[in-house]
């Protein structure tokens, strides 16, 4: 089995809206 | 150390509960009272917010011209010392004089490192932190031809949300992951949508990180990778390809 200690979701390449 | 075992060691301490938002620390509070540092320190330098709490400031032009600081003029320094010494010289003086308005128009104390390069900066920081535990930090950068140079960008570069699971609250099945990347997504997509309305800024990437371990071999040293896709906004829509990218990561991690 697996466990799980920690998680993350990141955004990244972040633009201005041309 | 937790709080109950803080308590245990130091019974007058006096502890306060941060607000909570998903059973996870909020900490808008300090993304925005972190912000109103950024707009002091921004007067006098190329500004890069490198975190949440910590900014890399470029002080060069300030440090060559500030009024009555000319480093040419200095009478106190070493005969030895080169111009880029005296501009450090000249920038120790800048950033006792930012820290104290900081002090002055937020209430808040900063803790500085002053050098030629980035890196160098931070870990003289770092340094001082042993010592200060001030709540912000901030890192000074004299010179652009040393390392990389100081973005000038007031803004995030990314966002994230995340959370641990330490010891007996590590997650083991998908349904459990699967909840905590709803609460993660949900709490991003928030951020994302906060930057759209007020910046008018979209980001492009969405990136999954875990910790994992096996539980017949809790001292493997194999890490989980990080696994990204194209972000595309929308909260259900995060949440799945969250989820796809997890799977995926587990997959690989498991051989």
């Amino acid at each position: 089995g697996w466990r799980i200690t920690g998680l993350s979701v990141s955004a990244s390449k972040i633009v201005e809206i041309p | 150390m937790r709080g109950h075992e803080a308590k245990q060691v130091f019974p007058e301490i006096q502890l306060i509960q941060v607000p909570v938002v998903r059973v996870k620390a909020d900490l808008n509070t300090c993304r925005n009272a972190g912000s109103e540092v950024v707009a002091v320190l921004s007067r006098k330098g190329r500004c890069e917010r490198a975190s949440i709490d910590e900014v890399y400031l470029d002080l060069t032009d300030a440090a060559e011209k500030n009024s009555g600081v000319d480093p040419k003029n200095m009478q106190n320094c070493r005969k030895d010392a080169d111009h880029h010494d005296k501009l450090l010289a000249c920038g120790t003086v800048i950033v006792a004089e930012l820290r104290t308005q900081v002090l002055k128009e937020t209430d808040f104390t900063c803790s500085a490192g002053i050098a030629h390069n980035k890196e160098t900066a931070w870990r003289g920081k770092a340094a001082r932190m042993l010592w200060h535990q001030h709540w912000c930090l901030v890192v000074e950068h004299c010179k652009r031809d040393h390392g990389e140079e100081v973005q000038g960008c007031l803004l995030p570069k990314s966002h994230g949300s995340e959370k641990t699971f330490p010891g007996p609250r590590a997650l083991k099945t998908i349904a459990s992951v699967q909840h905590w990347l709803n609460d993660l997504c949900e709490e991003l997509a928030e951020c994302l949508g906060s930057d759209l309305d007020q910046n008018k800024r979209i980001a492009q990437t969405l990136t999954l990180h875990a910790r994992a371990y096996r539980s017949s071999d809790s001292d493997s040293q194999k890490n989980f990778s990080s696994k990204s896709c194209p972000l595309m906004y929308g909260t259900a829509k995060m949440q799945e390809d969250a989820l796809n990218l997890f799977q995926t990561g587990l997959h690989e991690y498991l051989g």
